[in-house]
C-alpha cells in the first residue's frame, strides 16, 4: 500500500504525470 | 474524461448553482451561526441529516466543547464635542460595561507605537485606535490584542477601526484575546469613518468624551460538533483527502461568505463525486468545523483526536477566504508535491484556471500543514472579501452562482483526482 511511511514516491514524476493526465 | 465531467456537471450541468441554493436555504433559515448559540446547534443538526439525505458515508458528529459570549445590546454615543450615535460590534470574548456604560475621554493613536509613546496620557480613557489598513493579517493584530495593550497602560476601555478595507459605515467584528496579568476591559470595532474622523478632531485639539454600552457577557463553554461525512475509498480506505470549510460565523449577517460558500463548495465536493458514480481509491472526508471564528477551536480538538492517523493524510484542504471567482490553488508541501499539484491543476485548463500558488493555509488545516501534511487552500478574487467579512453586509446578496459553481468544480477536480492517485502526495 502507498502509504505516507515509505516517505518516498515510488512512482516517477512522469509516470504519475501520465496518471494525473488520464482524469483530463 | 473525469475532470471534464466534473467540469460539465458542476459549471453547465444538473448541479450547477446547486451548492449556492443550499447555501440559501441554510442561511435564510438559521441566519448567523455564532458558536455557542442555538443557531449553530440547528445548522449543525440541519447538516448532519443533509448529509445523510446525501447518501455520504460515515456521517458523524464529533464532540467539541466551544465558547460561548453574547454580544447582548450595544451602543456608543459621543457627546462631545456634539451629540453623535456610533455604529459598534462589540468584538468576540470582550466582557460588557455596567449597564450605565462607561463614560470617558478619548484618545486616539494610529499604532502601537503611539500608544506606547503616549502612555501616560491612557489612563482612565478609552483608546480609540485608528490604525491604517495595510494589510489583514497584520492590521487584524489591532483587533486581536488591542484591549490588552489598551488596559496595559491603564484604558478604561477600547475601540477599534474596522479591519477593512473600505467601508460604507459599517463596523466588522471578530475575536479578540485578554492576557492573564493585563486587566480586562471592554472592547468594540467603530468604523472606519468614525475612527478617521476622532482621528481629525483630535488632532485639532478637540475634546471627545464618549460612553459605551456593552451588554457582552461571556458563558461556561458549551457543546458542539464537527460534522464528518465520507465517500469511503475502494482501495486505500484508511487514507485520507480532508476538504473542508467552517460551518460558524459571527453572529452578524448570515455568514454566507465566511463560511458559508466554503463549507457548501466542500459539500459539492462529494455531492458532485456521488453524482457521477465515481469512487476514488482512498477516502474523501468532508469536515465542517465548529467554533473556528473563535480560533479554530473545532479544529484543534479534531488534530487532537486525529493526529495518531497523520501518516495516512494524503491532502488537507480548507476554503475560507471566499468563494468569489477563483485565480487558483494554494498550496504548502514539498517540490514533488508541487508538482504534482500543477499537474492536476492543468485539468482545469477547461476553465482557464490553472495556477498553483504559495502558501496554502487556513485557520483549521493548519495544524496538519505544520506538521508535514500537504495543505491546499482556495484562492479567489479577493477583491471584495473584506468589505464584508464580519459585518452585517455578509450575506447570501454578496455571492454569485457562477463563481461557486467554478470553486466548486476546483475544488472537486483536485480533492478527488489527489484522492484517487495511487499514491500519496510525497512528503519533505
Amino acid at each position: 500500500q502507498a502509504t505516507y511511511k515509505n516517505a518516498t514516491c515510488q512512482k516517477t514524476f512522469q509516470k504519475i504525470q501520465k496518471e494525473i493526465a488520464s482524469y483530463g | 474524461d473525469i475532470a471534464k465531467a466534473i467540469i460539465e456537471l458542476a459549471v453547465y450541468g444538473k448541479a450547477q448553482n446547486r451548492s449556492y441554493d443550499r447555501l440559501a436555504l441554510l442561511v435564510d433559515t438559521v441566519g448567523p451561526r455564532l458558536s455557542g448559540s442555538k443557531n449553530l446547534e440547528m445548522a449543525i443538526r440541519i447538516m448532519y441529516q443533509s448529509l445523510k439525505d446525501n447518501d455520504l458515508e460515515n456521517v458523524h458528529l464529533e464532540l467539541v466543547k466551544i465558547p460561548h459570549w453574547e454580544r447582548g445590546e450595544e451602543s456608543a454615543v459621543m457627546l462631545k464635542p456634539r451629540f453623535h450615535e456610533m455604529a459598534v460590534l462589540g468584538l468576540g470574548s470582550s466582557i460588557g460595561t455596567p449597564s450605565e456604560g462607561i463614560t470617558a475621554e478619548v484618545l486616539v493613536v494610529n499604532s502601537f507605537d503611539e500608544l506606547r509613546r503616549r502612555a501616560p496620557e491612557a489612563k482612565g480613557k478609552i483608546v480609540v485606535y485608528n490604525q491604517p489598513y495595510l494589510n489583514y493579517s497584520r492590521t487584524v493584530q489591532y483587533r486581536f490584542r488591542g484591549a490588552v495593550e489598551a488596559a496595559k497602560v491603564g484604558a478604561v476601555a477600547s475601540l477599534i477601526r474596522s479591519v477593512t478595507p473600505f467601508s460604507i459605515y459599517s463596523p466588522h467584528t471578530g475575536i479578540q484575546k485578554y492576557q492573564d496579568d493585563v486587566p480586562k476591559i471592554p472592547t468594540a470595532c467603530i468604523t472606519v469613518e468614525d475612527a478617521e474622523m476622532m482621528s481629525r478632531m483630535a488632532s485639532r485639539g478637540v475634546k471627545i468624551v464618549i460612553r459605551l454600552k456593552m451588554g457582552a457577557r461571556n458563558y461556561p463553554d458549551t457543546d458542539s460538533f464537527n460534522i464528518v461525512a465520507e465517500i469511503t475509498g475502494r482501495k486505500y480506505p484508511e487514507q485520507v483527502v480532508l476538504v473542508s470549510g467552517h460551518l460558524d460565523s459571527w453572529d452578524v449577517g448570515q455568514g454566507a461568505i465566511d463560511d458559508g460558500g466554503g463549507a457548501f463548495i466542500s459539500w459539492e465536493a462529494l455531492s458532485l463525486i456521488r453524482d457521477l458514480g465515481l469512487r476514488p481509491k482512498r477516502t474523501l472526508r468532508l469536515v465542517l468545523w465548529t467554533a473556528e471564528e473563535q480560533g479554530g477551536i473545532g479544529a484543534f480538538q479534531y488534530y487532537e483526536l486525529h493526529k495518531v492517523n497523520i501518516s495516512n493524510y494524503s491532502l488537507v484542504m480548507e476554503s475560507d477566504a471566499g468563494t468569489f471567482l477563483p485565480t487558483g490553488l494554494q498550496f504548502t508541501g514539498s517540490d514533488k508535491a508541487r508538482a504534482i499539484m500543477k499537474e492536476i491543476m492543468n485539468l482545469l485548463q477547461p476553465l482557464n484556471i490553472t495556477q498553483v500558488l504559495n502558501h496554502g493555509e487556513g485557520e483549521d488545516i493548519n495544524l496538519w500543514i505544520q506538521a508535514g501534511v500537504p495543505g491546499a487552500s482556495l484562492l479567489d478574487n479577493l477583491y471584495k472579501y473584506f468589505f464584508f467579512h464580519h459585518s452585517h453586509g455578509d450575506t447570501l446578496t454578496v455571492m454569485d452562482p457562477k463563481q461557486m459553481n467554478i470553486a466548486a468544480a476546483i475544488w472537486t477536480v483536485v480533492s478527488y483526482v489527489v484522492a484517487d492517485l495511487e499514491e500519496m502526495l510525497p512528503r519533505s
